[in-house]
């Protein structure tokens, strides 16, 4: 996981 | 966004607003732990404050935007418009055990040493014990009304259609959030001795009361 592409889960 | 993804959300809106649908309409929010939606409210806040950083769709904003909105308007609702009626006194789990932990391994285990991302984790962890405190305080009283337990049942199945999310994100994207799966899991095992208790009784039409 990428974090800085965001996290798009709620 | 694959088919278990839209039910869990959906699932997970729907527990809300059953929630607060019920404390509304009977002016009562006996039975229902504060300490619990405390603690959702909490988790939104840390997790959704990316809302400010980063834009993912209309879809994920809406949705952050409404849970917050139901969260603390559930707080609100315990602790301010029908305060007389919550029941402080069944509701004591200690929450310093779960939030000592929880803090400590965000700062521990998470995906970067930075503000937001810590929040996020922290986040991610305390979700999955924020029900600890409504799972008490059944077993405290011994007993659950049955809307509650359907906000149980909901919340439960919102974590569950989550797990077949994650199967499938992996499948089809080779999607892998350890932090959020190995949380998630935790978080659905917690529910599945009420799942046992729902099946067997409430759908049953007996009220959910424990021997």
């Amino acid at each position: 996981v990428d974090p800085s592409a965001g996290h798009d889960e709620l | 966004m694959n088919v278990f993804r839209i039910l869990g959300d959906l699932s997970h809106l729907l527990a809300m607003i059953l929630l607060l649908g019920k404390i509304w309409r009977s002016k009562c929010c006996a039975g229902i732990s504060g300490k619990s939606q405390i603690l959702f409210a909490l988790v939104f806040t840390t997790r959704y404050l990316d809302l400010f950083t980063n834009f993912i769709s209309i879809y994920n904003t809406v949705m952050k935007v409404v849970f917050l909105l139901c969260a603390y308007v559930t707080v609100y609702m315990i602790y301010g418009k029908f305060r007389k009626t919550f029941d402080s006194e069944n509701d004591t789990f200690r929450l310093e055990f779960l939030l000592v932990p929880v803090i400590g391994l965000s700062f521990l285990e998470n995906y970067n040493f930075t503000p937001l991302e810590i929040l996020w984790t922290f986040s991610i962890y305390l979700e999955s014990v924020a029900i600890l405190p409504q799972l008490f305080m059944i077993s405290k009283t011994g007993e659950a009304e049955t809307i509650t337990t359907h906000y149980l049942f909901f919340l439960g199945l919102y974590r569950a259609l989550y797990l077949a999310n994650w199967i499938r994100r992996y499948q089809t994207e080779n999607f892998y959030d350890q932090i959020a799966v190995v949380s998630g899991v935790v978080q659905t095992i917690f529910y599945c001795d009420f799942f046992y208790l729902y099946v067997t009784k409430v759908l049953k039409g007996k009220k959910l009361s424990l021997p």
